[in-house]
């Protein structure tokens, strides 16, 4: 359950970092 | 695109395997892109989770007595800690310069690294899991090997208090762990499977019952008996080793999913 837990939190970490790294590079498309 | 073989993993891991692609196919047609903004805030984000999820992998490991988990969880931890290192140093590069190409590099190999890593930990812990629902499994087969010495009445009803439970365990570990499946055929194979052990349980103790009665009536027809009951409880065996197969399978079989 922890361990769920813990993926989960990297998973929204990690998808906000993306989305924050691809923004400058969408606006260029 | 990675497949996911359950849905718990599916719906931590999904989205996040999506955005890495689209951040790929991004930086491909921009390759010149703009300036990068500093990403130093979300980057230590993800290093806090990852320090979180090594803590509590770290727990789950020494708390385990899976020698199996033991074996492979670590390494699955080294590589979300190498990964989150890579988007460290991208964020530190973009930091000097906004249009690094090497920090982009490592931002993508990095957000790779945390996907696989993270998929390869939860792989783990799930493997790890099925692996328990397996020994419930071979209780039950023991319990079935040894239908063939149960020769009194008093001998089936403790027979019966043993396997009962565990047999109680097992169909709710496997129902359970069907509707967790994403893959259809291996789903419907646990269903199959366990409804024919509900099927056979309650025909295997009329079986043995009607074995008991007929040895201690002077045993005429005993040999049928006993081939009947030998029958039924190889039928729920081979059910119990199918389940025991589909359980460990985690392939993927694209041409059905498409």
């Amino acid at each position: 359950e922890m361990i769920l837990e813990a993926a989960k939190s990297i998973a929204a970490a990690t998808s906000a970092l993306i989305k924050a790294a691809s923004a400058a590079q969408r606006e260029l498309i | 695109m990675p497949v996911f073989h359950t849905k718990t993993i599916e719906s931590i891991l999904e989205p996040v395997a999506q955005q890495v692609s689209r951040l790929v196919i991004l930086h491909e047609e921009a390759e010149d892109g703009n300036a990068m903004p500093d990403l130093g805030r979300p980057v230590q984000a993800v290093s806090t989770a990852v320090t979180n999820l090594v803590k509590v992998g770290k727990e789950t490991i020494n708390s385990s007595d899976d020698a199996l988990l033991k074996q492979d969880m670590p390494s699955a931890l080294q590589r979300v800690e190498g990964a989150s290192r890579l988007l460290e140093e991208a964020s530190g590069l973009l930091k000097q310069d906004p249009y690094s190409g090497p920090a982009r590099k490592k931002l993508i190999e990095g957000s790779r690294g945390i996907l696989q890593g993270t998929s390869s930990l939860l792989l783990c812990f799930d493997e790890s899991e099925v692996r328990k629902i397996i020994r419930e499994c071979k209780r039950v087969l023991d319990y079935l090997a040894v239908t063939e010495v149960i020769e009194t009445m008093e001998d089936l009803v403790h027979f019966l208090k043993n396997l009962s439970p565990c047999l109680s365990k097992v169909s709710r570990e496997i129902s359970a762990r069907e509707k967790e499946l994403t893959h259809q055929v291996h789903r419907e194979i646990l269903v199959r499977c366990l409804e024919q052990i509900k099927t056979l349980a309650p025909i295997l103790i009329c079986s043995m019952k009607i074995f008991i009665h007929i040895i201690s009536q002077g045993g005429k027809g005993a040999d049928e008996a006993a081939e009947n009951r030998n029958y039924l409880s190889g039928r729920m065996s081979d059910e119990l080793n199918e389940i025991i197969r589909v359980l460990q399978l985690t392939t993927y079989d694209e041409e059905e999913w498409d």
